[in-house]
């Protein structure tokens, strides 16, 4: 874990009075294994390492700072910098209802997260719309129906229709029965399934979201960047959840995803309850990653 | 790739390196196989990319072998199959595809809707078995899953079925107690059927990092996990975290899911997962 190496890290500078590229990339190799270690996908962690270097190196010598503790710094910082903002707000519709999509990988969380954000801006004083439009799962429609009688929120099905119509007749109806928000639940999808792809892609044309959001689950490894690269390629991704932060996974997907899509971390899913949705902490993700 | 034929260098392994992390199987992992690389090369007991692959593919085709990996069966009696793994992995759906192997086997099948959590879980196993052709033993959501797999326990014993497969609710080995939950269910079974469950399968996400070693030590110390069903496989993550299962925990992959319908399962076989971890 980074803690016990960031002990190593300060014993590596002991008696050394700046930091060099010799000492400085010793000390980068233990960084380097530590996220790795977390998940935090190949290339993402090597340029993390190669801007700690140019802070570190870049650094003016600071009379009587030992250079351990700076790097830690420079270390910490860079992290947090790249983790985004804090609590980045939901986008509002300026008139008419706002519809959010929420996207996503097989089993990453999005049916139950449409039932959380639905009960966070239910709580809000917002009329929410949730919608099913996953039609291949058994009994996804149901479970989403379940959560919307658990919540008392609506839930607009269709049976025979495909996603993409379903989901512009629940933003017709929202507009008619004064909803101001619409939650579009998908089925999990591969990004490299060319069919499904391109019909998410035809959801968000045909509603037009104000939040494209990526679920994805925290314990993902190094295939993070390859499925939300894809996602981000096909949707007008606005922003990420990342569910399962309840477990012990060390949440490197959250660098990896943020680094190669460069959208905001929303929300965390911290639980399977409908009241276990946090807003996200650049810090607290950061020194999770770092162990 | 690297390119084939080439004289081996520091450059070439690092690249080897890379391929290794990227498929997911963790710097410990992939360092240790790396380094016996970087001994044979120093060695000269390898010299060319080709032999690096060769002496790579054969190290992990030996630790992912398994003669242990096919469906163990009771002496006599139902054979019973628990299913247990972290939310989404892919329980309910691959207890399907099993289910749907071995009645089109011709064996008699019951299922267990022992979620009885998570929202219309049990309409879900409902869904399957309907469509799968066998029988399911459920309760209502809120039932007590232990009672559920007593149940279903009965049920397989009075109609003498070939195999029962008892679903789980989706849970973190971090939860403590739902790690109980789980025991007692397996207990339950234990008590009515001797020797059951005859089969532990641990559902995994192939896309799945680090966490996987843990789960399947921590799942691994409350129930007797005696094979991995690594599920996604079709998608573009490589599962590699399954290597450092069974460098650490020695359970063996027995199935892998490849999709969503219920004829996407395939035996492991370990020469076409190594091949694929470079491919
Ligand atoms: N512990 C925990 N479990 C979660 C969290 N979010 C979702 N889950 C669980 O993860 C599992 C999968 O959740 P779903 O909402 O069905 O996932 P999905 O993305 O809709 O799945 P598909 O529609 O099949 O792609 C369920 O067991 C949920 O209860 C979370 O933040 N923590
Ligand atoms: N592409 C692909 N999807 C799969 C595979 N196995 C399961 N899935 C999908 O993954 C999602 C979750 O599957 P479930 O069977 O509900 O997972 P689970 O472990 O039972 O989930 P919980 O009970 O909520 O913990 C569904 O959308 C499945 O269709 C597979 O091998 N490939
Ligand atoms: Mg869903
Ligand atoms: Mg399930």
């Amino acid at each position: 874990s980074l803690s016990a190496s960031f002990q190593n890290l300060a014993r590596r500078f002991q008696g050394k009075d700046k930091l060099t590229e010799d000492n400085v990339q010793e000390a980068l190799r233990d960084v380097r294994m530590a996220l790795l270690e977390a998940d935090v996908q190949l290339g993402v962690a090597r340029d993390f390492i190669q801007r700690v270097k140019d802070a570190a190196l870049g650094q003016a010598v600071v009379k009587g700072v030992d250079p351990g503790q700076m790097i830690i710094k420079v270390i910490s910082d860079e992290l947090a910098k790249l983790m985004g903002p804090e609590a980045a707000p939901l986008v509002r519709a300026e008139r008419g209802p706002t519809v959010i999509l929420m996207a996503g990988l097989q089993g990453a969380g999005k049916t139950t997260t449409c039932g959380k954000l639905a009960n966070r801006l239910k709580k809000e004083g917002r009329k929410v719309l949730m919608v099913a439009a996953d039609l291949q799962r058994p009994a996804a429609v149901d479970q989403l129906q379940v959560l919307g009688r658990d919540l008392e929120v609506a839930v607009h099905a269709e049976k025979g229709v495909a996603p993409p119509e379903v989901c512009a007749r629940a933003v017709d109806r929202a507009k008619r029965e004064n909803f101001d928000t619409v939650i579009l639940d998908t089925a999990g999808r591969l990004h490299i399934d060319d069919a499904l792809m391109t019909e998410v892609a035809e959801v968000a044309r045909r509603t037009s979201p104000h939040e494209v959001l990526l679920v994805c689950d925290a314990m993902t490894g190094q295939d993070a960047v390859t499925s939300a690269k894809a996602f981000d390629e096909r949707l007008p991704l606005t922003g990420v959840i990342l569910t399962k932060l309840d477990g012990d996974a060390r949440g490197g997907a959250a660098l990896s995803v943020k680094a190669v899509t460069g959208k905001p971390i929303k929300f965390v899913g911290q639980g399977e309850k409908l009241d276990k949705l946090d807003v996200f902490y650049p810090q607290r993700m950061a020194e999770r990653i770092l162990g | 790739v690297l390119p084939f034929g080439r004289k081996l260098d520091e450059k070439l392994i690092e690249e080897m390196e890379e391929t290794l992390l990227s498929a997911d199987l963790g710097p410990k992992t992939a360092v240790k196989l790396m380094d016996q690389v970087r001994l044979a090369f120093k060695e000269k007991r390898i010299t060319t990319t080709d032999e690096c692959y060769a002496f790579l593919k054969s190290w992990l085709k030996d630790l992912m072998r398994d003669d242990g990996a096919k469906l163990r069966r009771a002496e006599s009696g139902p054979t019973v199959i628990l299913v247990a793994g972290v939310n989404g992995a892919g329980k309910t759906t691959s207890i399907a595809k099993l289910a749907h192997r071995l009645s089109r086997g011709g064996a008699s099948v019951i299922l267990a809707a022992a979620d009885t959590f998570r929202a219309a879980a049990v309409d879900q196993l409902a869904l399957w078995s309907e469509r799968i052709g066998c029988r399911i033993i459920r309760q209502p959501t809120g039932a007590d899953p232990a009672a559920v797999a007593f149940d279903a326990a009965e049920a397989a014993v009075a109609r003498k079925a070939d195999f029962l497969v008892v679903d789980t609710a989706g849970r973190l080995h971090t939860q403590a107690n739902l790690m109980k939950e789980l025991e007692k269910i397996k207990r339950v079974i234990e008590k009515r059927i001797p020797g059951a469950p005859h089969e532990v399968i641990l559902v995994l996400d192939a896309t799945c990092g680090q966490n996987a070693i843990t789960q399947a030590q921590e799942f691994g110390k409350i129930l007797p996990v005696t094979g991995l069903f690594l599920t996604k496989l079709d998608g573009t993550a490589k599962g590699g975290a399954v290597i450092g299962i069974r460098d650490q925990v020695k359970v063996p992959v027995k199935f892998i899911g490849l999709g969503e319908k219920p004829e996407d399962i395939e035996d492991f076989d370990a020469e076409a997962f190594v091949e694929g971890l470079f491919g």
